[in-house]
Protein backbone atom coordinates (compact mmCIF):
# COMPACT_ATOMS: atom_id res chain seq x y z
CA UNK A 1 0.00 0.00 0.00
CA UNK A 2 1.36 3.42 -1.21
CA UNK A 3 1.43 6.67 0.68
CA UNK A 4 -0.27 9.40 -0.77
CA UNK A 5 3.11 10.77 -0.99
CA UNK A 6 4.83 8.01 -2.95
CA UNK A 7 1.87 6.76 -4.70
CA UNK A 8 2.23 11.06 -6.30
CA UNK A 9 6.03 10.36 -6.57
CA UNK A 10 5.29 7.38 -9.19
CA UNK A 11 2.42 9.35 -10.57
CA UNK A 12 4.48 11.55 -12.22
CA UNK A 13 6.64 8.81 -13.72
CA UNK A 14 3.72 7.39 -15.06
CA UNK A 15 4.22 7.02 -18.95
CA UNK A 16 7.64 7.99 -18.75
CA UNK A 17 9.32 5.58 -21.51
CA UNK A 18 12.33 5.75 -19.48
CA UNK A 19 13.88 7.49 -16.38
CA UNK A 20 16.13 10.83 -16.84
CA UNK A 21 17.37 13.34 -14.10
CA UNK A 22 14.57 15.92 -15.41
CA UNK A 23 11.47 13.01 -14.83
CA UNK A 24 13.26 12.20 -11.77
CA UNK A 25 12.89 15.48 -9.86
CA UNK A 26 9.69 15.87 -9.71
CA UNK A 27 9.20 11.99 -7.99
CA UNK A 28 12.21 12.72 -5.71
CA UNK A 29 10.49 15.99 -4.90
CA UNK A 30 7.39 13.66 -3.82
CA UNK A 31 9.94 11.46 -1.73
CA UNK A 32 11.50 14.18 -0.05
CA UNK A 33 7.93 15.38 1.27
CA UNK A 34 6.52 11.94 2.66
CA UNK A 35 9.82 11.14 3.98
CA UNK A 36 9.39 14.53 6.16
CA UNK A 37 6.38 13.61 7.13
CA UNK A 38 7.37 10.32 8.56
CA UNK A 39 10.27 12.14 10.29
CA UNK A 40 13.12 10.71 8.88
CA UNK A 41 16.32 13.18 9.72
CA UNK A 42 16.61 15.99 6.77
CA UNK A 43 20.17 15.51 5.90
CA UNK A 44 19.82 11.38 6.15
CA UNK A 45 16.55 12.44 3.38
CA UNK A 46 19.28 14.16 1.27
CA UNK A 47 21.64 11.15 1.74
CA UNK A 48 18.94 8.59 0.72
CA UNK A 49 17.72 10.70 -2.53
CA UNK A 50 20.94 10.76 -4.24
CA UNK A 51 21.36 7.53 -4.00
CA UNK A 52 18.12 6.80 -5.21
CA UNK A 53 18.44 9.09 -7.71
CA UNK A 54 21.79 6.92 -8.93
CA UNK A 55 20.13 3.85 -8.77
CA UNK A 56 16.98 5.06 -10.82
CA UNK A 57 19.15 6.19 -13.67
CA UNK A 58 21.50 2.86 -12.96
CA UNK A 59 20.71 0.06 -15.36
CA UNK A 60 16.65 -0.83 -15.66
CA UNK A 61 16.31 -3.72 -14.11
CA UNK A 62 14.64 -7.14 -16.28
CA UNK A 63 12.40 -9.49 -14.39
CA UNK A 64 10.69 -12.78 -15.82
CA UNK A 65 7.44 -12.21 -17.07
CA UNK A 66 4.04 -14.71 -16.22
CA UNK A 67 5.42 -16.18 -19.58
CA UNK A 68 8.70 -17.02 -18.56
CA UNK A 69 9.81 -14.36 -21.05
CA UNK A 70 12.88 -11.87 -19.53
CA UNK A 71 11.29 -7.83 -20.07
CA UNK A 72 11.97 -4.75 -18.87
CA UNK A 73 10.39 -3.60 -15.69
CA UNK A 74 8.56 -0.03 -16.77
CA UNK A 75 10.54 3.13 -15.26
CA UNK A 76 7.63 4.10 -12.21
CA UNK A 77 8.31 -0.11 -10.97
CA UNK A 78 12.06 0.55 -11.18
CA UNK A 79 11.67 3.67 -9.25
CA UNK A 80 9.55 2.21 -6.75
CA UNK A 81 12.39 -0.47 -6.35
CA UNK A 82 15.02 1.72 -6.38
CA UNK A 83 13.18 3.40 -3.34
CA UNK A 84 12.82 0.04 -1.30
CA UNK A 85 16.02 -1.55 -2.58
CA UNK A 86 18.18 1.35 -0.79
CA UNK A 87 15.53 1.90 2.12
CA UNK A 88 15.78 -1.61 3.04
CA UNK A 89 19.83 -1.66 2.54
CA UNK A 90 19.99 1.53 4.50
CA UNK A 91 17.91 0.28 7.73
CA UNK A 92 20.79 -2.34 8.04
CA UNK A 93 20.75 -5.84 9.16
CA UNK A 94 18.36 -8.05 10.67
CA UNK A 95 18.80 -10.73 13.31
CA UNK A 96 21.71 -9.26 14.89
CA UNK A 97 20.92 -10.58 18.61
CA UNK A 98 21.34 -9.64 21.61
CA UNK A 99 24.72 -10.43 23.68
CA UNK A 100 24.02 -12.09 26.81
CA UNK A 101 26.63 -14.75 27.13
CA UNK A 102 28.76 -12.75 29.92
CA UNK A 103 28.87 -14.48 33.23
CA UNK A 104 26.36 -12.49 33.88
CA UNK A 105 25.48 -11.16 30.60
CA UNK A 106 24.85 -7.40 31.26
CA UNK A 107 22.12 -4.80 28.93
CA UNK A 108 22.22 -1.59 29.81
CA UNK A 109 19.02 0.80 29.31
CA UNK A 110 19.13 4.55 28.16
CA UNK A 111 17.15 7.26 26.84
CA UNK A 112 15.62 9.96 26.96
CA UNK A 113 12.45 10.42 29.39
CA UNK A 114 9.71 8.65 28.87
CA UNK A 115 10.80 6.59 25.61
CA UNK A 116 9.92 3.32 27.16
CA UNK A 117 13.47 2.10 28.85
CA UNK A 118 11.66 0.34 32.53
CA UNK A 119 8.99 -0.95 30.25
CA UNK A 120 11.56 -2.53 27.30
CA UNK A 121 13.80 -3.50 30.27
CA UNK A 122 10.05 -5.76 31.55
CA UNK A 123 9.76 -6.66 28.15
CA UNK A 124 13.64 -8.21 27.65
CA UNK A 125 13.38 -9.63 30.98
CA UNK A 126 10.19 -11.99 29.89
CA UNK A 127 11.91 -12.68 26.75
CA UNK A 128 15.26 -14.03 28.22
CA UNK A 129 12.66 -16.09 30.58
CA UNK A 130 11.22 -17.71 27.65
CA UNK A 131 15.01 -18.36 26.39
CA UNK A 132 15.79 -20.04 29.92
CA UNK A 133 18.00 -17.28 31.17
CA UNK A 134 17.37 -16.10 34.89
CA UNK A 135 17.32 -12.03 34.62
CA UNK A 136 18.01 -9.85 37.41
CA UNK A 137 16.64 -6.75 36.62
CA UNK A 138 18.74 -3.30 38.66
CA UNK A 139 16.13 -0.57 39.75
CA UNK A 140 19.28 2.08 38.63
CA UNK A 141 16.65 4.75 38.00
CA UNK A 142 16.62 7.03 41.59
CA UNK A 143 15.73 10.04 40.21
CA UNK A 144 11.93 9.92 39.08
CA UNK A 145 9.14 9.27 41.54
CA UNK A 146 8.26 5.83 42.15
CA UNK A 147 10.83 4.65 39.48
CA UNK A 148 11.90 1.61 41.51
CA UNK A 149 8.47 0.79 42.57
CA UNK A 150 7.18 0.78 38.83
CA UNK A 151 10.23 -1.83 38.12
CA UNK A 152 9.31 -3.80 41.19
CA UNK A 153 5.89 -4.45 39.75
CA UNK A 154 6.93 -5.29 36.41
CA UNK A 155 9.66 -7.83 38.33
CA UNK A 156 6.90 -9.58 40.30
CA UNK A 157 4.74 -9.49 37.71
CA UNK A 158 7.43 -11.90 35.89
CA UNK A 159 8.26 -13.61 39.01
CA UNK A 160 12.02 -11.41 38.17
CA UNK A 161 13.86 -10.51 40.95
CA UNK A 162 14.53 -6.64 41.33
CA UNK A 163 17.96 -5.29 42.66
CA UNK A 164 17.61 -1.38 44.66
CA UNK A 165 18.99 -0.72 47.64
CA UNK A 166 17.83 2.69 48.92
CA UNK A 167 19.69 5.84 48.68
CA UNK A 168 22.53 4.30 46.75
CA UNK A 169 24.39 5.92 43.60
CA UNK A 170 23.21 4.24 40.05
CA UNK A 171 27.22 3.20 39.64
CA UNK A 172 27.69 1.19 42.74
CA UNK A 173 24.22 -0.16 42.60
CA UNK A 174 24.78 -1.53 39.27
CA UNK A 175 27.98 -2.91 40.37
CA UNK A 176 26.86 -4.53 43.35
CA UNK A 177 23.97 -5.90 41.15
CA UNK A 178 26.34 -7.37 39.30
CA UNK A 179 28.03 -9.24 41.89
CA UNK A 180 24.82 -10.22 43.25
CA UNK A 181 24.04 -12.25 40.18
CA UNK A 182 27.09 -13.65 39.87
CA UNK A 183 26.48 -15.35 43.68
CA UNK A 184 22.82 -16.47 43.66
CA UNK A 185 23.24 -17.52 39.83
CA UNK A 186 21.35 -14.74 37.51
CA UNK A 187 22.84 -15.02 34.49
CA UNK A 188 21.65 -11.73 32.82
CA UNK A 189 21.77 -8.35 34.29
CA UNK A 190 19.46 -5.51 32.79
CA UNK A 191 20.05 -2.08 34.14
CA UNK A 192 17.33 0.51 33.80
CA UNK A 193 18.03 4.00 34.15
CA UNK A 194 16.94 7.19 34.36
CA UNK A 195 15.56 9.00 31.24
CA UNK A 196 17.87 12.24 30.51
CA UNK A 197 18.80 14.72 28.06
CA UNK A 198 22.05 14.20 25.65
CA UNK A 199 22.91 17.69 26.97
CA UNK A 200 23.53 16.95 30.30
CA UNK A 201 26.75 16.59 31.00
CA UNK A 202 26.41 15.38 34.81
CA UNK A 203 24.06 12.46 33.93
CA UNK A 204 25.86 11.66 30.73
CA UNK A 205 28.70 11.54 33.11
CA UNK A 206 26.97 8.99 34.84
CA UNK A 207 26.00 6.38 31.97
CA UNK A 208 29.34 6.60 31.20
CA UNK A 209 30.43 5.67 34.58
CA UNK A 210 27.71 2.85 35.07
CA UNK A 211 29.44 1.62 31.65
CA UNK A 212 33.20 2.13 32.74
CA UNK A 213 32.42 0.29 36.15
CA UNK A 214 30.34 -3.09 35.13
CA UNK A 215 31.37 -2.99 31.12
CA UNK A 216 28.12 -4.30 30.08
CA UNK A 217 27.91 -6.73 26.53
CA UNK A 218 24.89 -4.40 25.19
CA UNK A 219 24.23 -0.75 25.69
CA UNK A 220 20.66 -0.29 24.10
CA UNK A 221 19.39 3.15 23.59
CA UNK A 222 15.97 2.98 23.42
CA UNK A 223 14.14 5.94 21.53
CA UNK A 224 10.45 6.68 21.06
CA UNK A 225 9.32 5.82 17.55
CA UNK A 226 7.00 9.56 17.33
CA UNK A 227 10.43 11.65 17.79
CA UNK A 228 10.96 14.13 15.01
CA UNK A 229 13.77 15.71 14.45
CA UNK A 230 15.82 15.43 17.28
CA UNK A 231 16.31 11.99 17.00
CA UNK A 232 19.78 12.12 15.38
CA UNK A 233 21.24 15.44 17.74
CA UNK A 234 20.12 12.84 20.68
CA UNK A 235 21.26 9.77 19.55
CA UNK A 236 24.54 10.45 18.16
CA UNK A 237 25.39 12.20 21.47
CA UNK A 238 24.30 9.41 23.36
CA UNK A 239 26.87 7.17 20.64
CA UNK A 240 29.78 9.49 21.03
CA UNK A 241 29.52 9.24 24.42
CA UNK A 242 28.46 5.51 25.15
CA UNK A 243 29.01 3.39 22.01
CA UNK A 244 25.88 1.88 22.14
CA UNK A 245 25.60 -1.45 20.55
CA UNK A 246 22.11 -1.14 19.06
CA UNK A 247 18.75 0.79 19.73
CA UNK A 248 14.82 -0.33 20.08
CA UNK A 249 12.12 1.88 19.04
CA UNK A 250 9.21 1.82 20.75
CA UNK A 251 5.42 2.85 20.70
CA UNK A 252 5.19 1.59 17.10
CA UNK A 253 1.30 0.53 17.98
CA UNK A 254 0.94 4.08 17.29
CA UNK A 255 0.90 5.76 13.54
CA UNK A 256 3.99 7.95 13.40
CA UNK A 257 5.91 6.52 10.61
CA UNK A 258 8.81 5.95 12.82
CA UNK A 259 11.65 8.05 10.10
CA UNK A 260 13.99 7.73 13.70
CA UNK A 261 14.86 4.24 12.37
CA UNK A 262 16.51 5.24 9.62
CA UNK A 263 17.81 8.05 10.70
CA UNK A 264 19.57 6.84 13.93
CA UNK A 265 20.79 3.73 11.89
CA UNK A 266 22.13 5.76 9.09
CA UNK A 267 24.13 8.44 11.41
CA UNK A 268 25.32 6.10 14.07
CA UNK A 269 25.66 2.57 12.56
CA UNK A 270 24.36 0.94 14.80
CA UNK A 271 21.31 -1.75 14.55
CA UNK A 272 17.83 -1.80 15.29
CA UNK A 273 17.62 -4.61 17.41
CA UNK A 274 13.96 -4.39 18.72
CA UNK A 275 10.66 -2.79 18.07
CA UNK A 276 8.06 -1.98 20.95
CA UNK A 277 4.74 -2.94 19.58
CA UNK A 278 2.32 -1.89 22.94
CA UNK A 279 2.38 -1.61 26.60
CA UNK A 280 2.07 -4.94 27.58
CA UNK A 281 5.57 -7.18 28.50
CA UNK A 282 4.86 -9.73 25.37
CA UNK A 283 4.69 -6.77 23.55
CA UNK A 284 8.48 -6.87 21.85
CA UNK A 285 9.56 -7.83 18.64
CA UNK A 286 12.84 -8.68 16.57
CA UNK A 287 13.57 -6.02 13.54
CA UNK A 288 12.52 -6.74 10.37
CA UNK A 289 13.66 -4.56 8.03
CA UNK A 290 11.01 -4.35 5.32
CA UNK A 291 8.14 -4.00 7.68
CA UNK A 292 9.59 -0.82 8.97
CA UNK A 293 11.17 0.33 5.53
CA UNK A 294 7.48 0.30 4.19
CA UNK A 295 6.22 2.05 7.27
CA UNK A 296 8.71 4.86 6.91
CA UNK A 297 8.71 5.18 3.44
CA UNK A 298 4.75 4.91 3.37
CA UNK B 1 20.56 22.51 -3.01
CA UNK B 2 22.50 20.74 -5.65
CA UNK B 3 19.70 17.74 -6.34
CA UNK B 4 16.60 20.59 -6.90
CA UNK B 5 19.30 23.30 -8.48
CA UNK B 6 18.19 26.79 -8.82
CA UNK B 7 18.04 30.77 -8.51
CA UNK B 8 19.70 32.63 -5.63
CA UNK B 9 15.73 33.00 -4.45
CA UNK B 10 15.37 29.78 -4.78
CA UNK B 11 18.51 28.60 -2.30
CA UNK B 12 17.33 31.56 0.11
CA UNK B 13 13.99 30.05 0.29
CA UNK B 14 15.34 26.93 0.90
CA UNK B 15 17.53 27.86 3.73
CA UNK B 16 14.36 29.42 5.09
CA UNK B 17 12.07 26.03 4.60
CA UNK B 18 15.32 23.95 5.99
CA UNK B 19 15.80 25.93 9.57
CA UNK B 20 11.95 25.34 9.41
CA UNK B 21 12.09 21.66 8.73
CA UNK B 22 14.96 20.72 11.22
CA UNK B 23 12.61 22.36 13.83
CA UNK B 24 9.71 19.66 13.41
CA UNK B 25 7.26 22.59 12.07
CA UNK B 26 6.66 19.99 9.04
CA UNK B 27 5.42 20.49 5.24
CA UNK B 28 2.05 21.79 5.40
CA UNK B 29 3.16 24.63 8.07
CA UNK B 30 6.38 25.14 6.75
CA UNK B 31 4.71 25.97 3.09
CA UNK B 32 1.86 28.26 4.89
CA UNK B 33 4.90 30.16 6.75
CA UNK B 34 6.41 30.66 3.72
CA UNK B 35 3.96 31.86 1.68
CA UNK B 36 4.32 35.62 2.91
CA UNK B 37 7.84 35.42 2.71
CA UNK B 38 7.74 34.62 -1.01
CA UNK B 39 5.28 36.75 -1.83
CA UNK B 40 7.85 39.55 -0.66
CA UNK B 41 10.18 38.25 -2.90
CA UNK B 42 8.22 38.41 -5.68
CA UNK B 43 7.77 42.20 -4.13
CA UNK B 44 11.57 42.70 -4.77
CA UNK B 45 12.58 42.13 -1.03
CA UNK B 46 15.54 40.11 -0.67
CA UNK B 47 16.83 41.18 2.00
CA UNK B 48 17.92 37.89 4.36
CA UNK B 49 17.39 39.66 7.82
CA UNK B 50 14.24 41.28 6.57
CA UNK B 51 12.73 37.82 4.88
CA UNK B 52 13.47 36.50 8.07
CA UNK B 53 11.70 38.93 9.84
CA UNK B 54 8.70 38.26 7.65
CA UNK B 55 8.73 34.87 8.28
CA UNK B 56 8.63 35.06 11.92
CA UNK B 57 5.98 37.77 11.92
CA UNK B 58 4.03 35.17 10.20
CA UNK B 59 4.51 32.47 12.88
CA UNK B 60 3.94 35.12 15.63
CA UNK B 61 0.60 35.79 14.27
CA UNK B 62 -0.14 32.06 14.25
CA UNK B 63 0.47 31.56 17.98
CA UNK B 64 -0.89 35.18 19.09
CA UNK B 65 -4.12 34.44 17.46
CA UNK B 66 -5.18 31.60 19.38
CA UNK B 67 -3.33 32.79 22.73
CA UNK B 68 -5.88 32.36 25.89
CA UNK B 69 -5.65 32.16 29.36
CA UNK B 70 -6.17 29.22 31.51
CA UNK B 71 -9.76 29.13 32.64
CA UNK B 72 -9.76 30.26 36.63
CA UNK B 73 -10.20 29.22 39.93
CA UNK B 74 -12.04 32.70 40.58
CA UNK B 75 -14.72 31.34 37.81
CA UNK B 76 -14.97 27.83 38.62
CA UNK B 77 -15.65 25.80 41.77
CA UNK B 78 -13.86 23.65 41.33
CA UNK B 79 -11.77 24.32 38.46
CA UNK B 80 -11.82 21.01 36.75
CA UNK B 81 -8.34 20.06 34.31
CA UNK B 82 -8.64 16.78 32.13
CA UNK B 83 -5.05 16.15 31.32
CA UNK B 84 -4.68 13.77 28.31
CA UNK B 85 -2.08 12.59 25.98
CA UNK B 86 0.34 9.88 24.91
CA UNK B 87 2.70 7.62 26.67
CA UNK B 88 5.42 8.98 28.75
CA UNK B 89 4.39 12.72 27.40
CA UNK B 90 5.04 14.06 30.75
CA UNK B 91 1.07 14.23 31.71
CA UNK B 92 1.73 13.13 36.12
CA UNK B 93 5.13 15.12 35.77
CA UNK B 94 2.92 18.53 34.44
CA UNK B 95 0.15 17.59 36.71
CA UNK B 96 2.72 17.89 40.23
CA UNK B 97 4.23 21.53 38.70
CA UNK B 98 0.53 22.64 37.74
CA UNK B 99 -1.18 21.57 41.29
CA UNK B 100 2.04 23.53 42.84
CA UNK B 101 1.60 26.95 40.86
CA UNK B 102 -2.33 26.73 42.48
CA UNK B 103 -1.04 25.79 45.87
CA UNK B 104 1.66 28.47 45.62
CA UNK B 105 -1.11 30.55 45.04
CA UNK B 106 -3.07 29.78 48.06
CA UNK B 107 -5.45 27.72 46.40
CA UNK B 108 -6.35 24.07 47.32
CA UNK B 109 -6.01 20.88 44.88
CA UNK B 110 -7.12 17.79 44.78
CA UNK B 111 -5.44 15.00 42.54
CA UNK B 112 -7.16 12.04 40.82
CA UNK B 113 -5.62 9.20 39.79
CA UNK B 114 -7.16 7.88 37.13
CA UNK B 115 -4.12 6.09 35.53
CA UNK B 116 -5.23 2.70 37.04
CA UNK B 117 -2.94 0.84 34.26
CA UNK B 118 0.33 1.81 33.72
CA UNK B 119 2.64 0.31 37.11
CA UNK B 120 2.80 2.63 39.53
CA UNK B 121 1.16 5.55 38.29
CA UNK B 122 -0.72 6.52 41.16
CA UNK B 123 2.53 5.73 43.87
CA UNK B 124 4.03 8.36 41.13
CA UNK B 125 1.16 11.06 41.09
CA UNK B 126 1.59 10.34 45.38
CA UNK B 127 4.82 11.75 45.82
CA UNK B 128 3.88 14.48 43.10
CA UNK B 129 0.75 15.59 45.88
CA UNK B 130 3.39 15.31 48.44
CA UNK B 131 5.34 17.66 46.83
CA UNK B 132 2.80 19.94 45.95
CA UNK B 133 0.58 20.39 48.84
CA UNK B 134 -2.61 18.94 47.37
CA UNK B 135 -4.73 15.95 48.33
CA UNK B 136 -4.63 12.93 46.63
CA UNK B 137 -7.94 10.20 45.60
CA UNK B 138 -6.61 6.99 44.20
CA UNK B 139 -7.76 3.40 43.79
CA UNK B 140 -6.31 0.42 43.47
CA UNK B 141 -4.41 -0.66 39.88
CA UNK B 142 -7.13 -1.72 37.43
CA UNK B 143 -9.62 -0.41 38.80
CA UNK B 144 -12.29 1.68 36.88
CA UNK B 145 -10.62 5.30 35.97
CA UNK B 146 -14.16 6.63 35.67
CA UNK B 147 -14.83 5.62 39.30
CA UNK B 148 -11.68 7.82 40.73
CA UNK B 149 -12.79 10.47 38.66
CA UNK B 150 -15.84 10.37 40.32
CA UNK B 151 -14.79 10.33 43.50
CA UNK B 152 -12.20 13.04 43.23
CA UNK B 153 -15.25 15.35 41.61
CA UNK B 154 -17.19 14.43 44.48
CA UNK B 155 -14.53 15.08 46.98
CA UNK B 156 -13.35 18.49 45.56
CA UNK B 157 -17.52 19.60 45.47
CA UNK B 158 -17.70 18.38 49.27
CA UNK B 159 -14.80 19.90 50.38
CA UNK B 160 -14.92 22.75 48.65
CA UNK B 161 -11.61 22.43 46.84
CA UNK B 162 -10.91 25.33 44.38
CA UNK B 163 -9.23 22.95 41.53
CA UNK B 164 -9.55 19.48 40.80
CA UNK B 165 -6.76 17.99 38.26
CA UNK B 166 -7.60 14.20 36.39
CA UNK B 167 -4.02 12.23 35.83
CA UNK B 168 -5.11 9.58 32.99
CA UNK B 169 -3.30 6.99 31.37
CA UNK B 170 -0.93 7.23 28.01
CA UNK B 171 -2.55 6.45 25.29
CA UNK B 172 -2.02 5.72 21.44
CA UNK B 173 -4.51 7.48 19.41
CA UNK B 174 -4.73 4.60 17.35
CA UNK B 175 -5.89 2.25 19.81
CA UNK B 176 -9.70 2.34 19.88
CA UNK B 177 -11.20 1.35 23.51
CA UNK B 178 -8.70 4.03 25.16
CA UNK B 179 -10.13 6.84 23.00
CA UNK B 180 -13.50 5.89 24.11
CA UNK B 181 -12.27 5.56 27.76
CA UNK B 182 -11.25 8.80 27.49
CA UNK B 183 -14.45 9.91 25.69
CA UNK B 184 -16.39 7.80 28.71
CA UNK B 185 -14.03 9.93 31.11
CA UNK B 186 -15.17 13.37 29.66
CA UNK B 187 -18.97 12.03 30.47
CA UNK B 188 -18.27 11.36 34.17
CA UNK B 189 -17.14 14.57 34.99
CA UNK B 190 -19.44 16.68 33.16
CA UNK B 191 -22.37 14.28 34.94
CA UNK B 192 -20.76 16.22 38.23
CA UNK B 193 -19.72 19.42 37.23
CA UNK B 194 -22.43 20.26 34.04
CA UNK B 195 -19.80 23.16 32.50
CA UNK B 196 -17.03 20.79 33.45
CA UNK B 197 -14.31 20.33 32.01
CA UNK B 198 -13.09 23.79 31.95
CA UNK B 199 -9.78 22.43 30.53
CA UNK B 200 -9.01 19.44 28.81
CA UNK B 201 -4.95 19.64 28.28
CA UNK B 202 -3.10 17.70 25.51
CA UNK B 203 0.26 16.70 26.98
CA UNK B 204 2.82 17.18 24.12
CA UNK B 205 5.91 15.67 24.33
CA UNK B 206 8.62 18.74 23.17
CA UNK B 207 10.62 15.87 20.89
CA UNK B 208 7.86 14.95 19.30
CA UNK B 209 7.51 15.02 15.47
CA UNK B 210 4.84 15.21 12.60
CA UNK B 211 2.38 12.59 14.61
CA UNK B 212 1.62 15.37 16.53
CA UNK B 213 -0.77 16.85 14.72
CA UNK B 214 -2.84 13.56 14.04
CA UNK B 215 -2.61 12.86 17.99
CA UNK B 216 -4.03 16.21 18.32
CA UNK B 217 -7.15 16.03 16.29
CA UNK B 218 -7.62 12.67 17.75
CA UNK B 219 -7.85 13.15 21.08
CA UNK B 220 -9.29 16.33 20.20
CA UNK B 221 -12.25 13.88 18.95
CA UNK B 222 -12.07 11.85 22.20
CA UNK B 223 -12.49 14.95 24.23
CA UNK B 224 -12.69 18.92 23.04
CA UNK B 225 -9.73 19.80 23.90
CA UNK B 226 -8.55 23.42 25.16
CA UNK B 227 -5.15 23.81 25.32
CA UNK B 228 -1.87 22.42 24.76
CA UNK B 229 1.09 21.55 27.31
CA UNK B 230 4.63 21.53 25.48
CA UNK B 231 7.28 19.06 27.39
CA UNK B 232 10.94 18.67 27.86
CA UNK B 233 11.51 22.06 25.82
CA UNK B 234 14.54 22.19 27.98
CA UNK B 235 16.12 19.18 25.64
CA UNK B 236 17.70 20.18 22.16
CA UNK B 237 14.26 19.48 20.22
CA UNK B 238 12.63 22.76 19.45
CA UNK B 239 8.83 21.49 19.11
CA UNK B 240 8.30 23.13 15.99
CA UNK B 241 4.95 20.87 15.21
CA UNK B 242 3.26 23.06 18.02
CA UNK B 243 2.87 25.87 15.09
CA UNK B 244 0.86 22.73 13.32
CA UNK B 245 -1.46 22.76 16.29
CA UNK B 246 -2.25 26.06 16.71
CA UNK B 247 -2.44 27.07 12.72
CA UNK B 248 -4.64 24.02 12.36
CA UNK B 249 -6.85 23.58 15.16
CA UNK B 250 -6.60 26.87 17.03
CA UNK B 251 -5.38 25.49 19.78
CA UNK B 252 -3.84 27.76 22.93
CA UNK B 253 -0.52 26.49 24.32
CA UNK B 254 -0.64 27.32 28.11
CA UNK B 255 2.27 26.16 29.49
CA UNK B 256 5.76 24.50 28.31
CA UNK B 257 8.05 21.99 30.80
CA UNK B 258 11.61 22.83 31.05
CA UNK B 259 13.10 20.35 33.67
CA UNK B 260 12.06 17.74 35.54
CA UNK B 261 11.67 19.15 39.30
CA UNK B 262 8.63 20.90 40.56
CA UNK B 263 9.44 24.74 39.30
CA UNK B 264 10.17 23.90 35.54
CA UNK B 265 7.17 25.20 34.43
CA UNK B 266 6.57 28.68 32.09
CA UNK B 267 3.22 29.94 31.12
CA UNK B 268 3.94 29.95 27.01
CA UNK B 269 5.83 33.05 26.01
CA UNK B 270 5.14 32.92 21.62
CA UNK B 271 8.02 35.39 21.12
CA UNK B 272 10.48 33.61 23.54
CA UNK B 273 9.53 30.70 22.12
CA UNK B 274 9.73 31.75 18.58
CA UNK B 275 13.03 33.45 18.96
CA UNK B 276 14.49 29.29 20.18
CA UNK B 277 13.05 27.67 17.07
CA UNK B 278 14.70 30.14 14.17
N1 LIG C 1 1.78 1.97 23.33
C1 LIG C 1 3.01 1.75 23.78
N2 LIG C 1 3.37 2.30 24.94
C2 LIG C 1 4.62 2.05 25.40
C3 LIG C 1 5.55 1.24 24.69
N3 LIG C 1 6.70 1.20 25.43
C4 LIG C 1 6.48 1.94 26.53
N4 LIG C 1 5.23 2.44 26.52
C5 LIG C 1 4.57 3.33 27.48
O1 LIG C 1 5.27 4.55 27.46
C6 LIG C 1 5.22 5.16 28.76
C7 LIG C 1 6.63 5.42 29.23
O2 LIG C 1 7.27 4.17 29.44
P1 LIG C 1 8.43 3.99 30.52
O3 LIG C 1 8.86 2.57 30.42
O4 LIG C 1 8.01 4.50 31.83
O5 LIG C 1 9.51 4.96 29.89
P2 LIG C 1 10.93 5.31 30.48
O6 LIG C 1 11.87 5.50 29.36
O7 LIG C 1 11.36 4.30 31.50
O8 LIG C 1 10.66 6.70 31.19
P3 LIG C 1 11.66 7.48 32.16
O9 LIG C 1 12.22 6.48 33.10
O10 LIG C 1 10.82 8.50 32.83
O11 LIG C 1 12.68 8.11 31.28
C8 LIG C 1 4.44 4.19 29.64
O12 LIG C 1 3.10 4.61 29.63
C9 LIG C 1 4.59 2.87 28.91
O13 LIG C 1 3.52 1.99 29.18
C10 LIG C 1 5.15 0.67 23.43
O14 LIG C 1 5.87 -0.02 22.72
N5 LIG C 1 3.87 0.97 23.03
N1 LIG D 1 13.62 17.05 30.74
C1 LIG D 1 12.31 17.01 30.96
N2 LIG D 1 11.74 15.85 31.34
C2 LIG D 1 10.41 15.85 31.58
C3 LIG D 1 9.60 16.99 31.42
N3 LIG D 1 8.32 16.65 31.73
C4 LIG D 1 8.34 15.34 32.06
N4 LIG D 1 9.61 14.85 31.97
C5 LIG D 1 10.07 13.49 32.21
O1 LIG D 1 9.47 12.66 31.25
C6 LIG D 1 9.27 11.35 31.82
C7 LIG D 1 7.81 10.97 31.65
O2 LIG D 1 7.03 11.81 32.46
P1 LIG D 1 5.61 11.35 33.02
O3 LIG D 1 5.08 12.49 33.80
O4 LIG D 1 5.71 10.03 33.71
O5 LIG D 1 4.82 11.17 31.68
P2 LIG D 1 3.35 10.63 31.50
O6 LIG D 1 2.78 11.29 30.31
O7 LIG D 1 2.57 10.77 32.75
O8 LIG D 1 3.62 9.09 31.18
P3 LIG D 1 2.55 7.90 31.14
O9 LIG D 1 1.61 8.12 32.29
O10 LIG D 1 3.36 6.69 31.28
O11 LIG D 1 1.88 8.02 29.83
C8 LIG D 1 9.71 11.46 33.27
O12 LIG D 1 11.04 10.98 33.35
C9 LIG D 1 9.68 12.92 33.56
O13 LIG D 1 10.56 13.31 34.57
C10 LIG D 1 10.23 18.22 31.00
O14 LIG D 1 9.63 19.28 30.83
N5 LIG D 1 11.58 18.17 30.79
MG1 LIG E 1 11.91 4.52 33.45
MG1 LIG F 1 1.50 9.40 33.84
Amino acid sequence: VLSRGFKNATMKLRGQTRLTEENLKPALREVRTSLIQADVDISVIKDFLARVKEKSLGEIVRVKSPTGQMVKVTPEDHFIKACYDEMAEMMGPEDVGLDVDGNPGIIMMVGLQGSGKTTTTGKLAKMLLEQGKKPLLVAADIYRPAAVDQLMVLGRRLDVPVFSIKGMKPVDLSKMAVAQARSVGRDVVIIDTAGRLAIDNALMDELVQIKGTVHPDEVLFVCDAMIGQDAVRTAKEFDRRLDFTGFVLTKLDGDARGGAALSIRQVTGKPVKFLGQGEELDKLEEFRAEGLAQRILG
Amino acid sequence: DQLFGGSIDDDMLEELEEVLLVSDVGVTTTERILTPVREAMRNGNVDPASLRHVMKTTMSEMLMEVDAPMASPDDHKPLVLLVVGVNGSGKTTSIGKIAARYVRDGKSVILGAADTYRAAAADQLAVWAERAGATLVRHKEGADPGAVVYEALEKGIHTGADVVIIDTAGRLQTVRPLMEQLSKINRVIRKLVPDGPHETLLVVDGTMGQNALSQARSFHEATPLTGVVVTKLDGTAKGGMVLAISSDMAKPIKFIGIGEQIDDLRPFDPQAFLDALV
